[in-house]
């Protein structure tokens, strides 16, 4: 592998948005 | 039981296949059910932050971002779960915040990025993150670890609040100094008995388990200076804040007992070779308050030399000591008000905020200096005590 390959830059939500993307919903529903 | 089929070590290349549905089960096993102090005692400090770093590699090696994104998102979220739930336990909330920081740390080891890459072996080079740049996602970490630090603060403040005035201000422990109380004054723990009473021995024992616990967990020692140097800003802050409302505790040998405890806990730095955390330097006012309890306080010479020597005090608590000085022995003096305008007068042109009270909710900002790990992936096995699997080294 070339040692300075081009990565590709994944976007990130903040640590709020994440919270929204639950992904314990199917225990936490009631 | 080895989870896999022994294979000679060099031909693993430090990653950990697994299947998108098993991303559930596996931040339940690693990070939900985890119990820091069962299983988790006996595992190599930061092992499940290289776990779920060696999963990551996998996902980028098979160059599939949705899996990449997927396992950030539920790594955050649970690591977040579990503090929800368990975010008053100590021993949990540092364990995660170790963990949280060796993740980090290996993002950025891992980064391909040449500043992080320095002392990095040319194998872990080769393990570097080939498809992508999860810049984004390591500031989020660091949002995180924000996080999980100030809820570290507040959890190891519950615990040592409650022993703090006790243990630095109330509790003698130098024999015949302040045998005779202040006048009119009655002592406040007099009537309970000593069991229940926190002394200055139990802030200490407090003090060795924390930094016990941190450094079983691998924290990084410059969290650990950090963690310490709030701790001791939080004895200080809260001894002198009593000290300032608290008549009975203005006296010579209150001065002399909270000196006494002062050179405990800097022995106690020593002890840990914490010396230069910048901890010692947060009890400054504290020890400036002591001395000013013990100075001569009635000529123009003594007022020069406390003025000097108290530049850690405001004016506001300095006249506040030497208004609540209260003579024990037959030897000491109230402080003349001469005496005490005198002072106000020296310090008039001191800028400086008027407040009494230290504030006691203060965090100092923290930080996570890059701390790589000369740890070869490629060599890490996972206990079975893990349950985990159905993750397969490759």
């Amino acid at each position: 592998r070339p040692p300075s390959r081009i990565r590709v830059l994944l976007k990130a939500p903040t640590l709020e948005e994440m919270e929204e993307m639950n992904i314990f919903e199917d225990e936490e529903s009631p | 039981h080895p989870v896999n089929i022994p294979r000679r070590e060099k031909d693993f290349q430090g990653m950990l296949e697994y299947k998108k549905e098993d991303e559930l089960k596996l931040v339940k096993n690693l990070i939900l059910e985890l119990k820091p102090r069962g299983v988790a005692v006996n595992l190599i400090p930061g092992l499940p932050a290289y776990i779920l770093f060696m999963c990551l590699r996998h996902a980028d090696y098979v160059n599939d971002d949705q899996k990449v994104r997927s396992l950030l998102t539920s790594v955050i979220n649970s690591i977040k779960k579990i503090l929800k739930k368990r975010g008053d336990d100590f021993e949990t909330v540092s364990f995660w915040l170790s963990n949280t920081c060796r993740f980090l740390h290996c993002l950025k080891q891992y980064s391909g990025d040449d500043q992080f890459m320095k002392h990095n072996t040319p194998k872990q080079n080769d393990h570097c993150l080939s498809n992508f740049d999860l810049a984004e996602y390591r500031q989020v970490l660091s949002d995180l670890a924000i996080q999980i630090y100030q809820q570290l603060i507040k959890c190891m403040e519950n615990i040592l609040q409650p022993m703090i005035v006790s243990g630095m201000l109330e509790h003698e422990t130098i024999q015949g100094v302040s045998g005779v109380k202040p006048t009119g004054l009655r002592k406040r723990t007099s009537s309970i008995a000593d069991e229940g009473t926190y002394t200055l021995d139990s802030i200490i024992r407090q003090l060795n388990t924390f930094h016990s616990i941190m450094c079983q967990h691998g924290t990084d020692p410059e969290l650990i200076k950090q963690v310490v140097k709030q701790q001791f800003y939080i004895i200080g802050a809260v001894t002198l804040n009593n000290l300032l409302l608290r008549k009975d505790m203005c006296s010579w040998s209150k001065g002399m007992q909270i000196r006494y405890n002062v050179s405990q806990l800097e022995e106690w730095l020593r002890d840990k070779n914490l010396m230069t955390c910048g901890a010692k330097e947060t009890l400054e006012p504290l020890i400036q308050a002591a001395q000013l309890l013990q100075v001569k306080k009635k000529t123009d010479e003594d007022a020069e030399a406390i003025c000097s020597m108290c530049n850690a005090l405001s004016t506001a608590q300095i006249v506040k000591v030497l208004n609540l000085y209260t003579p024990v022995n037959a030897f000491e003096e109230r402080v003349s008000v001469l005496f005490i305008r005198t002072i106000q007068t020296r310090l008039r042109d001191r800028k400086e905020s008027p407040q009494l009270l230290m504030d006691t909710k203060l965090i100092y900002p923290v930080t996570f200096p890059f701390n790589p790990s000369s740890l070869a992936l490629e060599t890490i096995q996972i206990p079975g005590s893990l349950n985990l699997a159905f993750l397969t080294r490759v």
